[in-house]
């Protein structure tokens, strides 16, 4: 189980290991906007099925832990390294910064917060709030025609949102 | 106007095509389930560990429920049917779950994801908890935004939106609002039906200060259900539809004919009316009377009580400003006078004669469903089937327009929103 010592399981003491990874830096800042389809529009209906068969409630987190030092009622584990080539990698594509700018412009307009494209605090407390896991852009197959009514009774800018 | 929810969407899905979901192109917000009644199951191997089964399933069934209020949708949950044949199918998980391709980041940021037409999973590293319990992630929000993808919603960046893709704590008694429901009704259509009565109840109140004061409710019926109406806010109270025998004790668990309040100087009096009966409604014991301060027994025949009216009626209503009940029965209305308990002189007459149309042709006719005089609008409505007529004001509409001859008819449409059925099998939750 995880552990927890209050009536109301207030103290629940999540391992490390078992926690999503913070948005920090402008690479998992990347990451984020990838996923959620703020760089390039995702196919989240193809995603959706797994090759493998049968159902599963594997868990499957990275790397090994560092079992050393470990003493009764201690629940701090060693987080994982992350393997870090950042400082390896070439300038990056001009075009690629603008991409992840453009994309940050985005996240910032739908989440209210000032479109400053800057990677700033605010920007980085709303992509670690807890949020669905549905990306916010989506590829459509067919180009279909949107009804600028239906647009805006959903709040979706036609021309920035949809295919 | 009777809506078709055929002119919402171009429904090209008819529920699970050869068992599998993967069905082709769509668009956020213009396709949608093509039935009506969905079913879903919670999964055997995705419970929650932190909950009891028993508080899952009635949370995701309440969340279910929320939405079939708003909408022509119902929801039933199948726990016994072939999995294939499961509409929706949720889950909780970590990490890789269920089989599905995108595994779930651990505690923090995502906390669900979904699929259009397809299956809800949860990620079980979420703290999820019951309503209002004040920490943790509100399963029952969650559940309603997850729903609310699989029923053909995209996230919506609009303040008060439940389907916005953060989540926001709880506020006590979150609810689908005004414009989530227009989105969903875009692509299902709005809630119609027939009534059976529609009715204002009156009742006094006494302010702090002691002062008497009148307040109405606006109450609509369908078979062995009803909704309180709140005017103010263009929609029905939350939570309903209720069974009829939970809030009217002693009436018609299956429905009514029709409901008149006559309130006047000298009477307060509300009656149920039902094939060849009515009954008398003690407002005080909140039940009916077996016996009321007059001696009378109920159930008592229309007959005796309102001599010179058929049963059973289509339905009727009290007018306050003439202290008549009109009854109406076929294409014949009958006038009663309740100070002289008779029906007045040169009744029966024909509906079309009492309440001509201001365009000719545009009438009900006869077999009304329901006739409601409404404090709110101060004027009469005639319903019948998914149509409304309102009757032509004494003052107001004559004023605007004098050529109008009193009585007439005018078509209303959409006057009152978001009357839905749900499930019966919801309507304990």
């Amino acid at each position: 189980e995880k552990l927890f010592h209050s009536r109301d399981h207030s103290d629940l003491q999540i391992p490390s290991s078992h926690q999503a990874e913070l948005i920090t830096d402008k690479d998992t800042a990347e990451l984020f906007l990838s996923r959620y389809g703020f760089i390039r529009p995702v196919n989240w209906e193809e995603l959706q099925f797994d090759q493998s068969t049968g159902i599963s409630n594997d868990e499957d987190f990275p790397g090994e832990e560092d079992l050393s030092g470990i003493q009764e009622g201690d629940s701090s584990l060693s987080r994982a390294e992350t393997d870090d080539d950042d400082d390896d990698e070439d300038s990056p594509n001009p075009t690629e910064s603008q991409a992840f700018i453009s994309a940050l412009r985005d996240f910032q307009m739908v989440s209210g917060l000032s479109v400053t494209g800057l990677f700033d605090d605010a920007t980085k407390a709303a992509m670690n709030k807890p949020r669905c896991g549905v990306p916010d852009k989506e590829t459509d197959d067919a180009t279909e025609e949107v009804h600028d009514s239906t647009s805006s009774a959903l709040g979706i800018n036609t021309a920035t949102w949809l295919t | 106007k009777n809506t078709d929810t055929s002119e919402y969407s171009n429904k090209t899905f008819s529920g699970v095509l050869n068992g599998s979901r993967h069905v082709g192109k769509r668009a956020w917000g213009n396709m949608a389930f093509s039935k009506m009644v969905l079913k879903w199951r919670l999964i055997g191997e995705g419970y929650s560990s932190q909950l009891t089964i028993q508080d899952q399933r009635h949370i995701i069934s309440l969340a279910f429920r929320m939405w079939s209020e708003v909408s022509p949708l119902e929801f039933i949950e199948d726990t016994s049917s072939p999995l294939a044949d499961v509409d929706i199918k949720l889950g909780f998980g970590t990490g890789r779950h269920l089989g599905c391709n995108q595994k779930f980041d651990g505690t923090g940021r995502e906390f669900a994801h979904a699929w259009f037409l397809g299956d809800i999973h949860f990620d079980d590293d979420e703290h999820f908890t019951a309503p209002n319990t004040g920490s943790g992630i509100s399963l029952l929000k969650v559940a309603v935004h997850e729903i609310g993808h699989v029923l053909g919603l995209p996230h919506i960046y609009r303040t008060g939106s439940i389907m916005q893709p953060s989540y926001l704590p709880q506020e006590s008694g979150f609810e689908i609002n005004w414009m989530d429901r227009k989105s969903i009704q875009h692509l299902y259509g709005g809630c119609k039906g027939q009534y059976n009565t529609v009715f204002d109840w009156i009742r006094k109140e006494r302010t702090q200060y002691g002062e008497v004061v009148i307040r109405f409710n606006t109450y609509f019926m369908r078979d062995g259900w009803y909704w309180l109406y709140e005017n103010r806010t263009n929609r029905t109270r939350y939570g309903d539809p209720v069974a009829l025998q939970v809030g009217w004790h002693g009436i018609p668990p299956d429905g009514v004919d029709a409901c008149v309040h006559v309130w006047n100087r000298n009477t307060d009096a509300v009656y149920f009316f039902k094939g060849t009966q009515y009954w008398r409604y003690d407002d005080d014991n909140d039940q009916v009377f077996t016996v009321d301060p007059e001696g009378h027994l109920y159930p008592r025949l229309i007959s005796e009580g309102f001599p010179g009216v058929p049963s059973p009626i289509d339905t009727a209503f009290y007018d306050r400003r003439d202290y008549h009940i009109y009854f109406f029965k076929g294409t014949y209305v009958y006038v009663f006078d309740v100070t002289a308990t008779r029906v007045s002189p040169g009744f029966p007459r024909k509906i079309t004669a009492v309440f001509p149309a201001v365009v000719s042709g545009d009438h009900p006719g006869g077999s009304i469903d329901a006739a409601y005089f409404s404090y709110t609008h101060n004027a009469v409505f005639l319903f019948k089937d998914t149509l409304f007529w309102r009757v032509v004001g004494r003052s107001r509409d004559r004023w605007r327009r004098p050529a109008l001859p009193r009585n007439d008819l005018l078509k209303v449409e959409e006057q009152w929103f978001d009357i839905c059925n749900v499930h019966p099998s919801a309507l304990k939750v």
